[in-house]
This record gives C-alpha cells, structure tokens and sequence, in this order.
C-alpha cells in the first residue's frame, strides 16, 4: 500500500477536506501524482460554484482532453437513473469520443422528471442559469495539466466524502510509458451494480 | 453515490476500451459495499488521449491489452478500496478474499456477499434499535462469514469451508477451529482503532477462480449522518 503524494500536497483544495489513502495492489506500475492529469492531453479544475448549500467547499469540477479522446462508462443499472446518467448514456450510444466531463456536487439530480433531464441537456450546452452558467467562464479559464488541478477537481466531486479520492500510475505497455490516473468520490449509498 | 473519471494516455480502440472498463469496473467499483443501497447515479467514465506514443491496442488478447487492463484495475481497484475506507461512519476497511472456486464471477459474488452482510458488519437489535456491529463490535464471528458465504448462489461443499480473519484461522475444512479469541479480537480493535483494513479469506474448494470485495463496519455515525443529511 502507499499514500496518495497528493496527501501532503498544501494546494487549496487540501484546505476543505484531506486525500484518501490509496491502497494500490502490488504490481509492476509506479504511483505518479496528478490523479486524472497524470496522462499526456488532460486538464481539470474543481471550483467553488455557489452549488452547495452550506460551506464554500468546490463544487464543480471539469476534466478536459486536448483531442477526442476514446470514450466508455458503464452506469447504475437502477431503473430510477438519474438524469445526467441518462444523458450520458445517451452520449456514448451515439460517439465514441469525448472532450469534457463536467460534474457537480450538492444539487441532488435523481427523481427529477422531465424537468430534470431539460436542466442536463442545458448545462450540457453551456446555457444553464445563475450560479453553473456565472461559474462555467472561470471554471474553463481555470483548466489545468498541474497535480494542483487534478487535487482541486478530485474534492470538488465529493459530497459527504471525508476525503478525496485520486490516483495515478505509470507502467511500460507495448514499450513505451503509459499512464493511468482517476478520482472518484462515494461515501453512502454505496452498492454499485454498474455496466 | 459512487462517481469516477478514469484517464490514460494509451493509444485503444473504442471496443476494446469499453470491454477493459467493463471488467475493471467488475473487479473494483462493483466488489464494494457501504450499506447496499444502489444509487441512482453511480456512473464512471473513462477518457483514453492515446497521445502516450504506444502502439495501438485493438486486441483484447494481445499482451499489451493485459498490461494495460492491470494498471487500469489498479488504479479503480485503488479508487474503489478508499470510498469502502471513507464509507459514512466506518471504522475499517473489510477487504474480502475468496478463492477456489471455478471461476472469478463465482469467487466475485461469494466475496461481495460476504462484505455486503449486514450480519457480518452488523446485527440490529430490534429491542434497542441500535447497532451492535460483528466486526464493529470486534467480535471474531465465523459462523456469520460462513453463512454470507453460503447464501452467495454459489454452490460449494461445506466441508470444502476454510475462513481466516488476519492470519487467525476461525474454521477448517468446514469445521470451527479453536483459536486465540483474545488476539482475533485484539485484530479487529487494532483495525478500528486506526482506520486500517481487516482482512477476511475465505476458501470454497480447489478451482483456480479468485476474486476480492470490500466493504466497512456499520457504526452507529451511519444513522447519525444519514439522519442529519439531506439536498
């Protein structure tokens, strides 16, 4: 097991909440830091974006790819999906590709009905109102390939997580070195069952 | 809800991709429990630049395919482990090991009925309505492995049964072994006292299929937090 590096990091984001430990399995790969920017061609920003309703932790945070990158998720299979899980899906149905992913935290999204899925489809297209679309211009000019950038989007995904969760790691495959990094955030309602 | 983003720098095809994501979400974020709720959300996606300057992998049964499915399982494996650790009100990580079994879905679902036991985590006393947790409570119960084991839809035979807690061996060959209550409990104390892992192993048979789930103890902050929380 190891630490995440990004646990001593002193960026802001490590102001709200610290990094989880990360107990990687043993194996030939190396922990790099930079979470999701640790692989050439990608940024990421987390923000405080007035989401929440108590506290100024970040709140929204978007991971960009320089070109269209080669795209895959797999999903809650609860029939009661939420909206941007629809939308998603709908998304990678139709593309194989993908340039951003943005998320937010504090605004429950489930069991929203029609009107839910219309609130998705705007903030997917940068017309959404008040606090995501005053904070989506800063968010965007904020981007970065720095581990700074991959801590501040890995704490603003989080919601009652008492720690961030990011990783990378750096392995020789097909002789030349790849990289391979992630964050994620869960702490209740936690029982995936995803494909 | 669980929510990840997963990037690298190798250079795949889509269907390949789609089919690594797959099985490294099956060996990592589908093998955790916090308290059996499936979220209406829990979604991962994963972005590949392919700007690393690796050749192309467009087999799912070439070597480079599975050195790349390894770091890829690592890193999700690695991700998956501290949302169990962070799991709302937990003391302890629980990481369970199966193994024997014929194929790594069967050893999968043993291991994640196991960890999703709420008799192995906990027993609600209905009376007081309070949780006294097995593992919470640092008590050494095989008979509520044994039992999560069982009731997985896997068959196994019994006597085939061995279940470990750390390096104390709780049961052999389907029977319960005298061992040092004292020090398996001690075990669990140590694990809650500084947040650290519990390690449970649990063997079915002689096939060559293994598999790990994780989950945590169920302390009385889980109902404090989800009393309190609310969007």
């Amino acid at each position: 097991s190891s630490s995440s590096s990004s646990m001593t990091s002193l960026d802001q984001s490590s102001k709200y909440i610290p990094a989880a430990p990360i107990l990687l399995p043993q194996g030939p790969w190396k922990e790099v830091p930079g979470g999701v920017i640790a692989a050439k061609g990608f940024k990421a920003v987390g923000m405080y974006g007035g989401l929440r309703a108590k506290g100024e932790k970040p709140d929204l945070a978007l991971v960009t790819c320089d070109v269209d990158a080669i795209a895959a998720g797999v999903f809650t299979t609860n029939v009661v999906a939420a909206a941007p899980v629809i939308y998603c899906k709908k998304t990678l149905d139709n593309c194989n590709t993908a340039r951003a992913v943005l998320i937010n935290a504090g605004q429950a999204n489930a069991a929203t009905g029609d009107a839910g899925y219309q609130d998705v489809i705007e903030c997917a297209t940068s017309v959404a109102k008040e606090a995501l679309l005053h904070s989506l211009p800063k968010l965007i000019d904020s981007l970065s390939s720095t581990i700074d950038g991959g801590d501040s989007a890995a704490v603003a995904i989080t919601t009652t997580d008492l720690v961030s969760k990011s990783v990378a790691v750096e392995c020789e495959v097909g002789g030349a070195l790849v990289r391979v990094g992630g964050m994620a955030k869960g702490s209740g309602m936690i029982h995936p069952n995803m494909a | 809800t669980l929510l990840g983003v997963i990037t690298t720098d190798a250079l795949v095809t889509s269907d390949v991709w789609r089919k690594m994501l797959l099985t490294a979400a099956n060996r990592s974020f589908n093998q955790i429990t916090v308290d059996g709720d499936t979220s209406t959300n829990d979604t991962v996606i994963a972005l590949a630049s392919g700007l690393s300057g690796s050749t192309k992998i467009s087999s799912l049964n070439s070597y480079e395919a599975k050195q790349l499915q390894a770091c890829l399982d690592a890193v999700m494996q690695g991700l998956a482990k501290s949302i169990a650790w962070d799991g709302e009100g937990a003391t302890c990580l629980i990481e369970v090991t199966v193994t024997g079994t014929n194929y790594e879905a069967e050893a999968a679902k043993i291991a994640r009925s196991v960890a999703s036991s709420s008799l192995a985590k906990a027993f609600n006393s209905l009376l007081s309505l309070t949780f006294f947790a097995a593992i919470y409570g640092r008590d050494p119960n095989w008979g509520r492995l044994a039992c999560a084991a069982g009731y997985a839809g896997i068959a196994f035979h019994p006597n085939d049964l061995r279940i470990s807690l750390g390096d104390t061996i709780l049961m052999d060959k389907g029977q319960p072994l005298p061992f040092d209550r004292a020090a398996a409990s001690s075990y669990l104390k140590r694990a809650g006292e500084t947040h650290g892992t519990v390690k449970i192993s649990i063997c079915v048979g002689n096939g060559q299929g293994w598999a790990q789930a994780w989950g945590c103890d169920l302390s009385y902050d889980y109902v404090k937090i989800n009393a309190e929380y609310t969007t």
